[in-house]
């Protein structure tokens, strides 16, 4: 089972 | 000038350690037929809830561009080289942020 996809939060500038 | 061909695509995620936390990138290497000759064309495939992030490694389609590609030489290049590399840009540079959920 291939992990799923994550991406990090925005960085609030 | 018209002509197709058919390709082989590798779709996975990377595993990308960004500012102490693990995330799995999405991405997708298409194989040209004269690879190993010629690098892989590769993508960041983000999913509904990620937006690209164009920086100096991705463009807006999400296309991924790397000196260990635009260098490539095989055999030293290969595929594992080139998801080392990166699991390293992109842990500097992560090239999709999550969507802020509004």
């Amino acid at each position: 089972k291939s992990p799923t996809p994550s991406a990090p939060a925005p960085v609030s500038l | 000038d018209g002509s197709t061909k058919e390709l082989l695509s590798l779709t996975g995620t990377v595993p990308v350690n960004y500012r102490g936390n693990v995330y799995n990138i999405p991405i997708c290497l298409w194989l040209l037929d004269t690879y190993p000759y010629n690098p892989p064309i590769c993508f960041v495939k983000p999913t509904s809830a990620m937006m690209i992030k164009t920086g100096k490694h991705v463009d807006a389609n999400g296309k991924i561009y790397l000196p260990y590609l635009h260098e490539w030489k095989p055999p030293q290049s290969e595929l594992l080289g080139l998801i080392q590399v990166m699991i390293v840009v992109f842990g500097e540079e992560p090239p999709v942020f999550s969507r802020p959920t509004t």
